[in-house]
């Protein structure tokens, strides 16, 4: 652990909830809560109680939490979704001190699993260490770690990590009393009971990353995202999951329409700009959508009411290939304007599978084509496909089983070939 | 591991001075870093990131650099405060 520099003269420190999260699902009742609990983890400890005040209530708490956006007149500045998330400040006379501030433009959830959004409850205790003294910490287990770790469970059945109460009571010294003992919290009105956690089977359906058949594929900034309905999943350069359960396509792609329910190709151009389509239409995002989307694919060469099934630019030529069923465009993104002499046939990308699910590059410059559950390496500069295509999808690339090898069986088979397989 | 490219060197040099795993630069100096100090700041940023402690600036590490976090420096000793760790 690691301590702040200061701590608390007092042993019963007051705090009070200034402002709640606006664009949250979690209600004002269930905030309190979680912040009755979060404290309650620290003060279970050591012999520090926390007691709510009201408005009414002169002097201002010690603890003031808050939920707000942008610039909040600390020299803290919160950065929208992701990055950092919360701050508080270490014990001390100034007005601030304890403080603690919550980005409001978090997607702040309880009781929903990893990658939904940000566990309110886990934060909360996470900052209330800084209020508390402690600075973050290395150990593998503490809270204290300054990178957000997903969601920590039941709030009642919480406890502090032997690092985290060692740090605690190095301060504040131990709890006279055994944590169940020890009365913890002291609320304006009895609290209600912490939201009860959803089961292990999380409750809005999702899609099987496993089964393949993606709607699109891009590389993102070095990140593989793997589109499928109203879901996404995020492969790392390390090639890690950023999660198992994929991420709702509106929460991220902010400015999306809602109607948009399927990306059907996405890729990044050159410039950085992300492109993603559906439909005869897309989207140009950079760090947020570009203002007058969507446009027309027609800006793309590509003739009136035609759709796309996969979408890249190749790092060869830097220009793009826009694909549907067999047959490609071309577009010059230096000079902005459709290559003459399209559609071509597919069949350049020696085989290639028709109608793919989409096309991507990786970091190392091979080209992807995905169709199904399989996919089909073109390696660096080369429009041949590995002899040993296609291999399957989800082992080497979602973290899913191997599949089971089949013994071909003699007799007739009931089996289609393309002209390229 | 390939040397990082000049963009994420830059990145990840910003970073690590916002999080106090490098002093800010001072506005008389020319802002020269010596490979040394930044491989010792990136190891002691991988230790927080729970990474293997390579000190070089790969691509993992700057993917950890954007994962969701407190605001709070990681180092506080040069601004001077009292820091203990258990053994």
């Amino acid at each position: 652990y690691a301590l702040g520099g200061s701590a608390w003269k007092k042993r019963v420190l007051t705090w009070r909830v200034q402002s709640f999260p606006r664009g949250s699902a979690l209600r004002p009742d269930v905030v309190r809560t979680l912040m009755h609990f979060a404290l309650a983890a620290w003060g279970a400890e050591t012999d520090l109680t926390f007691r709510e005040v009201g408005t009414q209530d002169t002097p201002e708490p010690d603890i003031l939490i808050g939920f707000s956006q942008n610039f909040h007149e600390d020299s803290y500045p919160f950065d929208g979704p992701g990055g950092t998330l919360a701050h508080a400040f270490f014990p001390g006379e100034h007005p601030i001190s304890g403080d603690t501030h919550f980005d409001d433009e978090e997607t702040w959830t309880f009781g929903v699993k990893d990658g939904e959004g940000t566990d309110l409850f886990a934060v909360a205790v996470h900052e209330f260490g800084h209020a508390l003294g402690l600075g973050h910490s290395s150990a593998p287990d503490s809270i204290m770690r300054p990178f957000y770790q997903g969601p920590v469970g039941d709030p009642a059945k919480y406890r502090l990590s032997q690092d985290d109460r060692e740090g605690l009571q190095q301060l504040y010294g131990k709890a006279s009393q055994t944590p169940s003992a020890k009365p913890t919290r002291k609320p304006l009105t009895a609290p209600p009971q912490p939201p009860a956690l959803p089961p292990d089977s999380p409750s809005t359906p999702f899609p099987d990353r496993c089964q393949g058949n993606f709607d699109a594929i891009a590389n993102i900034r070095g990140e593989t995202f793997f589109f499928k309905g109203p879901w996404f999943w995020r492969l790392q350069p390390s090639g890690q999951l950023v999660s198992p359960r994929p991420a709702r396509l509106h929460r991220f792609w902010e400015g999306l329409p809602a109607d948009v329910r399927t990306v059907q190709a996405a890729y990044s151009r050159p410039d950085g700009r992300i492109l993603l389509f559906s439909g005869s239409r897309f989207w140009v995002f950079r760090d947020r959508l570009r203002e007058g989307e969507p446009r027309q694919l027609t800006a793309l060469g590509l003739p009136e009411g035609e759709q796309v099934d996969a979408v890249f630019s190749w790092p060869q030529n830097g220009k793009t290939y826009l694909v549907r069923g067999g047959r490609y465009w071309r577009y010059d993104e230096a000079a902005q304007r459709a290559d003459p002499g399209y559609p071509r046939d597919l069949g350049l990308w020696e085989g290639a599978p028709l109608a793919p699910d989409d096309v991507t590059v990786s970091n190392a410059g091979d080209t992807y084509f995905v169709k199904g559950t399989q996919y089909w390496r073109f390696p660096k500069g080369t429009v041949q496909a590995d002899p040993d295509s296609p291999q399957p999808l989800g082992p080497q690339w979602l973290d899913c089983p191997r599949p089971p090898q089949t013994t071909p069986q003699p007799g007739g088979c009931n089996c289609q070939c393309e002209i390229n397989q | 591991a390939p040397e990082p490219s000049a963009h994420d060197l830059s990145l990840g040099v910003d970073w690590l001075t916002r999080y106090g795993y490098l002093p800010p630069p001072h506005p008389g100096q020319l802002q020269l870093r010596s490979p040394l100090k930044l491989r010792d700041a990136v190891k002691v940023m991988q230790r927080f990131a729970g990474l293997p402690e390579t000190g070089v600036l790969d691509a993992v590490t700057v993917a950890a650099m954007r994962r969701p976090r407190c605001s709070l420096p990681d180092v506080l000793g040069l601004a001077g405060l009292v820091r203990r760790r258990r053994r």
